[in-house]
């Protein structure tokens, strides 16, 4: 089912090597090194996940009202399946809380669900808005499971799964869930 | 199903717009400008698919005594799922023919047999290797028939399905696959 295919793709093919290290990698980048910056730095990956799955959003700076700022990235390397130095980025942004306080992140949208997404959107892959809820949750559940499973991936990051009401894969509140 | 979810995941997620435009991408590419190589080099991606499902191989130049040597790459960066930037590289490789003719080609394994493959030998996902089998040709037909309906990737790829009777990816044969 397709829901379990998305989610064991989404480990063996990038969380189960991304994850261990992503701490590491994050101290190494400048960001970290900064002691401006170091205190109000997360050191887990921030994998956001909106409740209606559409992250139409490309970047998470668009339409955050300025409280989000691209500031950078870290990056991994590796050899895979043929690709040599295949290129896996993660991105730091700053978000502004609602004190005016500037904290940095790395984060992204969880991959899969732009897969789910257009998959429902393009209606060739035969996916009505309710399945898709479905395959979400069963996604979400299983991914939580596998990772729960893996020591390696423990502290290394954190799902934020947030309602969005208009749809977007956007709320005007994301910078403060990001915040917390 | 499975085999479905990884279909769809690979065409959303890639090929649907990374084959539109390969042939101007490899055409930008130095290897391309060089008179002496322009004329043996191929303006399709060539995505491998060995039988056994096994890409143990992270290169396609390892283990092809000698014949196949890295060259380059071609690159695509889109911003996409809160990830800034991200990059979509494809390897050069040049592969020598049984008469010592040398030939340019894109190329790389078809990326979520890899997931298949790792599936099945973590033990986790439950898939046995029969399983990988059936998933693997119910993948293989999902992702022509995807293809065929898509007509600006047609002719931008060529898959090629080979036999790997060493079960490891890889075969003797295989600089002769892609010479042809
Ligand atoms: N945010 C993010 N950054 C990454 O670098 C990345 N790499 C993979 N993933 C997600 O992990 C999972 C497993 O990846 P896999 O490579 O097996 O399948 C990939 C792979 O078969 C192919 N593909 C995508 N990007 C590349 C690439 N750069 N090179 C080769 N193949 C690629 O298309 C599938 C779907 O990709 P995404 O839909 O982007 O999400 C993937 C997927 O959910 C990523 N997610």
């Amino acid at each position: 089912n397709v829901a379990h295919g998305l989610a064991w793709s989404y480990y063996f093919g990038y969380l189960k090597f991304l994850l261990p290290g992503m701490d590491k990698r994050i101290e190494c980048s400048k960001h970290w090194k900064t002691d401006s910056t170091k205190r109000r730095m997360c050191k887990k990956i921030l994998l956001l996940y909106p409740s209606s799955c559409h992250c139409r959003l490309r970047r998470l700076d668009e339409d955050s009202s300025g409280r989000i700022t691209h500031e950078g990235e870290v990056e991994l390397l590796q050899d895979r399946a043929g690709v040599v130095g295949r290129v896996y980025k993660n991105t730091v942004y700053s978000v502004v809380s609602k004190e005016g306080k500037k904290f940095y992140f790395v984060g992204e949208y969880v991959t899969c669900i732009r897969t789910m997404y257009e998959m429902e959107q393009s209606g060739i892959a035969g996916l009505k808005p309710d399945d898709t809820r479905l395959l979400s949750t069963k996604f979400l559940i299983t991914i939580k499971q596998i990772l729960d499973r893996d020591k390696d991936c423990t502290n290394m990051y954190r799902i934020i799964f947030y309602e969005d009401s208009d749809q977007s894969g956007k709320t005007a509140s994301l910078p403060d869930h990001i915040v917390k």
